[in-house]
C-alpha cells in the first residue's frame, strides 16, 4: 500500500495517534497532555525512521494538509497540531472526544 | 578562534542573541516575544549552517551547559531557553533586563 494508505490504516486501528519527533518540545507537550489524561497514544517518531520519516511526513501532508509535527488523530479524525489539541483541551472538548472512544 | 570563542565574541558584540532553528516552534515563540518587546535580536539559525550548525550547538553546550534551542543571551549573560525567557517575562524581569541595555 502507499504511505497515505498506511496512515489511514494506522489512524483507524488506534484510538489516539500522534506523529511526533522525539526532540521537539511541541510534540513532547502533546504527548504529555494525553498521558496526563490517562490516554496511551500510539506514537510514531518520524525522526527514528530514517528516510521513511520524511516520506511519511509528506504523506501526512497529502492526507491532512498538515506537514508539521505533532500531528494528532483521535477516533480516526484529524485533530491538528499542538495548539489545536491544547485549544480543544481548554474548551473541555478534548475530554469529551476521548470519552467517546472505547479506550478500555 | 575556537567555536566557543566565537560564541563568546558574538554574545559580547550584540545586546540580545538567540541561537535558533528556523522550523522550531519554541524558537519562533522566543523570537516573536522579543520582537513584540521592540527588540531586534541577533539571530543565528543553526539549521542553516550545514555541518557547522551542529558544531556550534555543541560549542553552546560547552559554554552554557545547554545543548537545546532556543538559546538566549541578553547583555552577554546566558538566559536559557524558551521557558526560561517566558518565565522572566511573566515576572516582569525581562523588560528590566532589556531596559538596562543600550538598545538605541
Ligand atoms: N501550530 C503548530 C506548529 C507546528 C510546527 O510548526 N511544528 C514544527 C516543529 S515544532 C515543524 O513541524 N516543523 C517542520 C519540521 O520539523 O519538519 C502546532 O501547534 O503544532
Ligand atoms: N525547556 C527548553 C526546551 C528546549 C528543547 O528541548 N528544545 C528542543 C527543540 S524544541 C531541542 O533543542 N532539541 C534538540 C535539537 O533540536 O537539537 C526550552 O524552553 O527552551
Ligand atoms: S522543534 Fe522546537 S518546538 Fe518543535
Amino acid at each position: 500500500p502507499s504511505l497515505e494508505e498506511s496512515v489511514k490504516k494506522t489512524v483507524k486501528e488506534h484510538p489516539v495517534v500522534v506523529y511526533s519527533k522525539t526532540w521537539c518540545s511541541y510534540s513532547m507537550e502533546v504527548k504529555a497532555l494525553l498521558e496526563r489524561l490517562g490516554v496511551e497514544p500510539h506514537v510514531i517518531e518520524l525522526d527514528q525512521l530514517g528516510s521513511e520519516g520524511r516520506e511519511l511526513q509528506d504523506a501526512l501532508e497529502t492526507v491532512t494538509g498538515q506537514f508539521t509535527v505533532p500531528n494528532v488523530f483521535i477516533g480516526g479524525k484529524h485533530i491538528g497540531g499542538c495548539t489545536d489539541t491544547l485549544d480543544l483541551y481548554h474548551k473541555g472538548e478534548l475530554t469529551n472526544l476521548l470519552g467517546e472512544l472505547n479506550l478500555s
